[in-house]
């Protein structure tokens, strides 16, 4: 569960500050499946990077778990940025030297899971998005929407509790979004919770609850309309 | 003028190899606005590598403006790249340690116009993309979509006599991706040919010509449908 309350964050580059989120109030249920919509640059990545850990806001309260996550060590957010959250980043960040498989294993190898057991859940991972012939590619010798599939396989791979997905289907023909979207239902339907950033109307339809932003705000979210 | 006769393509990873182009003939006017649609890994992106002088073909004949490229020499090819081809690459392409602004002006620099000139080019540009007040971004201080748009704004702002977009619109927000396919309408409206790459279907209906491709090969044109 993620209970985000009144987040701040403000982004300084040189002389000029841009506040990203103002003031966000947010509650995510376990096996919830949301997409957050809106405008470019509205501040919907900046959000996921503060709930997945990977990025600080100035002002707020942060629950995880009910939990305040300024109460944990430096040790415990990693482990749950590493075990508990698969993130599927916008510009996929694979690592070049690394083939695809390699690169969906490396959540796996910061756990700490067994060689054998890594491969296997590799393997079953890239064979659900449909690239295991590419398991011994490079990022650059395969196609966008390749890597695209390759960052979602990597997020799924260690069968986290919260799937954080940016934009997972840019860069796919409708058939493979599809696709994608069928196995996000299936993971949510095991108990995944799923919370994704789209811009695709047909994408967001997958979802339960669809959340608005514009301007660093939500500007609608459903859970909230009555209150 | 665009006119490729049987070409072939083969990548060769390991001891594996892939036909990415198998026999591809495509006619593309000047003035034309034509869209590219199909399957990921089917080909598309390696088709604009060959046809933008980016990448090799193996088999086969390529006339741009009736002169077949492999009379070119370096230095002419070097020079069509850059200068009468802009290019918006599925994964933007920008330099990390470049501002926005100087990023956009960078196939400027090779084309060796003056620094006032590139200047104001650039900046009307990024203007043109809705992106005037990041040009002292670097790329990793700004959002996906914006990233996206600088690319775009790097590929109009040389005025080439052909633009290739590459997915686009993959990152942006249906507003967005609108005003940006606005853009290349009035573009093509002053002479400029556009070729694009995209998935997404109320995109494509901005071209007046859908290609689809498969497997390697068109399998729908409407130029070739009645021979
Ligand atoms: N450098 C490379 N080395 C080896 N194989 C490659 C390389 N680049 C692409 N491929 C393979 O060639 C095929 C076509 O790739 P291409 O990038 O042209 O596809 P695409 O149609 O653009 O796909 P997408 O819609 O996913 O971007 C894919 O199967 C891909 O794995
Ligand atoms: N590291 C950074 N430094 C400075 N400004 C930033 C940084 N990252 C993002 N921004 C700015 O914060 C705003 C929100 O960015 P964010 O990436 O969250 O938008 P977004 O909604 O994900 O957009 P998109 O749909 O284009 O991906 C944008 O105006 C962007 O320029
Ligand atoms: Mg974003
Ligand atoms: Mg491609």
């Amino acid at each position: 569960v993620i209970q985000l309350e009144d987040i701040w964050k403000t982004y300084q580059t040189g002389e000029v500050s841009l506040t990203a989120l103002k003031g966000i109030d947010l509650t995510i249920r376990r096996g919830e499946f949301a997409a957050i919509m809106g405008p470019s640059g509205s501040g919907k990545s900046t959000l996921m990077n503060v709930i997945g850990c990977l990025d600080q806001k100035d002002q707020g309260n942060y629950l995880l778990n009910g939990r305040s996550i300024s109460e944990l060590s430096a040790n415990e957010l990693a482990k749950i940025r590493n075990e508990e959250i698969g993130f599927v980043f916008q510009s996929f960040n694979l690592l070049s030297k690394l083939n695809l498989r390699e690169n969906v294993e490396l959540p796996m190898v910061y756990a700490g899971i067994g060689r054998k057991a890594r491969t296997e859940r590799a393997m079953a991972a890239l064979d659900a998005v449909g690239l295991a012939d590419w398991a011994r590619h490079k990022p650059n010798e395969v196609s966008g929407g390749q890597k695209q599939r390759a960052a979602i396989a990597r997020a799924i791979a260690l069968k986290p509790a919260l799937i954080m997905a940016d934009e997972p289907t840019g860069n796919l023909d409708s058939k493979s979004s599809h696709e994608i979207m069928q196995l996000f239902a299936t993971l949510n339907e095991e108990g995944t919770t799923i919370l994704l950033i789209t811009h695709e109307a047909d994408v967001a339809a997958y979802a339960r609850r669809i959340i608005r932003f514009g301007d660093g705000r939500i500007v609608d979210d459903p859970m909230k309309r009555g209150a």
